[in-house]
């Protein structure tokens, strides 16, 4: 364990904090893609199903329990709770496509053809592409409270701080090898590009996130 | 063989 990894780590749970200080202090949750939020939890759940059979570290199994749980809470909270304050008609981005894009590499990319593999590779093909639903919401709205953009911005910075992390073991770590995992990575991180530079720019302004129409 | 299958990351 290397810092750049701490930190991505503590970056993915500080946005998932954020999301729910943005729904319990708005008592909303409007701005939020509830399609990204149903793929964070199929992401999660796939990848961690070697909680029953492997066992690296306790930091590992419990930070992957605080994932399952925390994204199935939210998601219960947008179904149920914060149901009417769901903005359904700005959430239209196509998921199958995802899906597809997701299920079609993780047949093509695994390192062995097992089912937990497979499904490890769907789940980081997926999570590269499941915030697409959020960022295309986001564009349509043209603006998102300042918790969102947050939220989006620690998110963001996780997988960035993973990339990091990689480079780091490979040079340091001569075994060291994950080509899919970084590829599907520094797809995810890329697709962030336009978000952090307009957050950069309004953070500057020390005004709230507005995209240009 | 590699380390590809150790999974330590999250």
């Amino acid at each position: 364990m290397n810092l750049f990894r701490l930190c991505g780590d503590l970056s993915h749970v500080i946005s998932i904090v954020l999301l729910l200080l943005k729904i319990r202090a708005t008592r909303s949750c409007v701005g939020i893609s509830l399609k990204t939020q149903a793929l964070y939890l199929l992401v999660f759940v796939t990848r961690y199903l070697d909680l029953f059979v492997t066992f690296i570290s306790l930091y590992n199994s419990l930070m992957k329990v605080l994932f399952i749980a925390t994204s199935s809470y939210v998601l219960y909270l947008m179904l149920t709770k914060y149901r009417q304050t769901y903005d359904k008609d700005h959430d239209t981005f196509r998921i199958q496509f995802l899906v597809g894009f997701a299920i079609v590499l993780a047949l093509l990319t695994p390192h062995r053809y097992t089912m937990l593999e497979v499904l490890w590779t769907f789940s980081l093909w997926l999570e590269s592409v499941a915030i697409l639903p959020q960022l295309f919401m986001l564009q349509t709205t043209g603006e998102c409270e300042n918790l969102t953009s947050h939220y989006i911005f620690a998110l963001g910075l996780y997988r960035a701080l993973y990339a990091v992390n990689w480079v780091y073991r490979y040079l340091f770590e001569p075994d060291y090898w994950q080509p899919v995992t970084w590829v599907a990575g520094i797809l995810q991180t890329a697709l962030y590009g336009d978000f952090f530079y307009y957050y950069v720019m309004s953070k500057r302004r020390g005004k709230k996130l507005k995209l240009p129409t | 063989s590699s380390k590809e299958s150790e999974k330590d990351e999250l």
